[in-house]
């Protein structure tokens, strides 16, 4: 799930729109 | 007055921010019962993870954002997810919402493993922004202007930041003339909220600290 990711990591994702759980 | 482009870029980051919310099943789960201060430390990690998604889905919608280099985007939504966070919980907790509510979020907060002395300048900062009693309008803006902050760390192109967060402060002050006219100051008071909300970068980074070490 996204919360063990870092910070950055969450947010590339997201500026990426993937939101993979 | 505002001009025709500022009231359109007012009403767009409105609309953008409407939109800028934690899922329900992540809130739902905030408001059960008390839990232990395990699962409150869990909770508020999922909370905070999903804040950032939210937020960097305002921040794609606000105008400029999405030209600017891909790095520097990274560089802006890491330097502001905290204070953003920050100011969004004060929003919630300075909103009617029904106070066994706040208690219950209050009681969560203080019983999550965080050490006191970062539980009262956050009570502090979500109090002396109740006191404003800020509308939609301003906290939309003094988000925007928030995540747009040239000065950030690891940011290159500062100007091109500079030129979108410019046109923002400049609709936050005169929104402020109109709505405050008994109160010149009132502008100043929300910048000097940014400046306070800038400390919690660093009481959360000591915050986390200590959660690792607890």
């Amino acid at each position: 799930p996204a919360s063990n990711l870092g910070l950055e990591d969450i947010i590339r994702k997201a500026l990426m729109g993937k939101y993979d759980d | 007055e505002f001009t025709q482009k500022q009231q359109d870029l007012l009403r767009h980051i409105l609309d953008a921010f409407s939109k800028y919310r934690i899922p329900q099943e992540v809130t739902k789960k905030l408001l059960q019962q008390r839990s232990s201060v395990e699962e409150n430390f869990l909770l508020l990690t999922e909370t905070a993870t999903s804040h950032v998604q939210v937020l960097v889905e305002f921040t794609k919608k606000l105008p400029g954002f999405q030209m600017l280099d891909h790095e520097d985007q990274i560089a802006l939504l890491k330097g502001s997810a905290v204070e953003a966070m920050f100011l969004r919980s004060a929003q919630i907790f300075s909103r009617k919402i029904p106070s066994q509510q706040s208690e219950l979020l209050e009681d969560r907060i203080r019983h999550s493993g965080i050490a006191e002395e970062y539980i009262v300048p956050m009570f502090n900062f979500y109090r002396s922004i109740g006191e404003l009693k800020m509308t939609q309008e301003e906290y939309s803006l003094l988000t925007a202007i928030t995540i747009l902050s040239p000065d950030r760390s690891f940011v290159k192109n500062r100007e091109a930041i500079d030129r979108l967060q410019e046109p923002l402060l400049e609709i936050l002050q005169k929104y402020c003339k109109l709505n405050h006219p008994d109160d010149p100051q009132h502008f100043a008071r929300l910048l000097g909220r940014l400046t306070e909300l800038r400390t919690f970068n660093h009481h959360h980074s000591n915050m986390l600290t200590s959660w690792r070490i607890n």
